[in-house]
């Protein structure tokens, strides 16, 4: 690694950043969600933490533009300099261009933001290039890069180190691991045959399937399901979740863990939010939730805990009366033990181990057993 | 494979805008193709071939071509 001449740093642990401008390539909080994504990567290994602002002069100005853009260093059309960035100081100095000309996307069919950003953001903190051709800081772009397993090498953690020390929480030097196991030990391979899940729910036409820090993003246009970190898109849900359902009229999914409810739209996490899950009007004795499902159709949503169930009605924003009830006489043939429930194609799926239910609702009885992974084109 | 006349001269050019923009070689170098030999240009051909993590060939070689072409940042990789 090495730092630019002179090894300009930010002489604060707290940095405030804007984007100015926004490509048309992107929806705009996929945009945001990049950049957040990015300055985390360098935030998990260092004191440092951001903040963003929406006027005004920050630390780090973020812009897209074409050509000659002010700064007398103009871009050059499609393809060869993506971007470019300042090292750390006033005015000009931290600021990350980045060239509109490019093809922007959040997978690598175009150029990634998420990676360009990453990389122009080590150079706002200080870094200069390496040529260590593993870095995030190596020149070059890589189009091969596996964003699920994206993770810094060692030369950008020893260099952004080298700037701003480990993180102040940890006792040690903080290492990233460079081999590719961000899979938690305990989370098994997509294909595995023994694979279970948290929570799974629908999120505007897709399916997540939680389990513990990561989840599978699976949509009907692709194959194979994207793998990410839960945190890169919500930092402060929880990982290990118990449950997981999309209320599609309100565009909003709720998480639950032990007694607290989160609401996410899309990448944003709702303000005021965890919540206690007994404001939902459950009892004091139900401290957890095994699984929930929202029906469109019906404006209800159910909580499956151990072998009964409640119904909240979402019009009422009220728990229905005379529940809680058996799961087994409403639902025959799905057991005590439901680990998550999503709905397709008019059916339910509950998953219970390494096991799905398909359960047609109006036959009134299970009509599939599949492996829970059946969805991933194993 | 080696590149002739004005593929030559095409690739000439990408090098020493590639060198004048990342490797700190100096602007406006002139007869850049003429001097590609001498011992100044090879040395920061290799230089660059060397941060790249390419062959030290110290000449315009297809891989060197080949990775001057991909898309990459615009700030350089030596130097201010």
């Amino acid at each position: 690694f090495s730092t630019f001449p002179g090894s300009p740093k930010w002489r604060k642990n707290h940095i405030s950043y804007r984007i100015v401008n926004y490509t048309l390539d992107l929806p705009r909080e996929s945009v945001d969600s990049a950049i957040e994504r990015a300055l985390k990567v360098w935030e998990e290994v260092t004191p440092l933490t951001f903040s963003r602002i929406s006027e005004g002069e920050a630390d780090i100005m973020i812009s897209f533009a074409v050509e000659e853009h002010g700064d007398f260093i103009p871009f050059d059309g499609p393809g060869m300099v993506l971007a470019h960035a300042y090292a750390p100081g006033p005015g000009t100095n931290g600021d990350a261009h980045f060239d509109d000309d490019e093809r922007w996307t959040d997978d690598v069919t175009g150029t990634n933001l998420f990676l360009v950003a990453a990389h122009e953001l080590g150079h706002s903190l200080g870094l200069f290039h390496s040529a260590n051709a593993e870095a995030l800081m190596y020149p070059v772009y890589k189009s091969s890069t596996d964003l699920a397993r994206f993770h810094l090498s060692q030369d950008d953690v020893d260099g952004i180190q080298s700037l701003y020390g480990p993180p102040t929480e940890s006792p040690d030097v903080l290492v990233v691991p460079t081999k590719s196991n961000s899979l938690d030990p305990e989370t098994l391979p997509m294909c595995s045959s023994a694979l279970s899940f948290d929570a799974v729910s629908t999120l505007r036409g897709e399916v997540l399937f939680f389990k513990d820090r990561h989840f599978w993003r699976k949509s009907l246009r692709t194959p194979e399901p994207g793998f990410y970190l839960i945190s890169s898109f919500w930092p402060s849900l929880p990982s290990n979740m118990d449950a997981a359902y999309e209320v599609t009229n309100r565009d909003t999914v709720f998480i639950l863990k032990g007694n607290q409810i989160w609401a996410i739209r899309g990448h944003e996490e709702l303000a005021g939010y965890p919540k206690s899950i007994h404001t939902l009007g459950l009892p004091e004795t139900v401290q957890k939730i095994d699984a929930a499902i929202s029906l469109k159709d019906q404006k209800k949503t159910y909580f499956f805990v151990e072998d009964k169930f409640w119904r909240f009605d979402e019009k009422k924003q009220s728990m229905d009366p005379e529940f809680p009830r058996k799961i087994a006489e409403n639902f025959p043939g799905i057991g005590t033990k439901v680990d998550a429930v999503f709905e397709a194609f008019g059916f339910l799926y509950f998953f219970s181990g390494s096991s799905q239910l398909e359960f047609d609702p109006n036959a009134g009885k299970v009509t599939h057993i599949l492996k829970s992974n059946s969805w991933f084109n194993c | 494979y080696p590149l002739h006349g004005s593929e030559e001269d095409a690739g000439m050019e990408v090098l020493q805008k590639y060198l004048e923009n990342y490797y700190g070689l100096e602007k406006d170098v002139k007869q850049f193709t003429k001097k590609k030999d001498s011992s100044p240009v090879v040395k920061k051909i290799q230089e660059m071939q060397k941060f790249l993590g390419l062959k030290m060939t110290g000449k315009l070689d297809s891989n060197t071509m080949e990775l001057m072409h991909k898309p990459r940042c615009g700030v350089p990789d030596v130097g201010g």
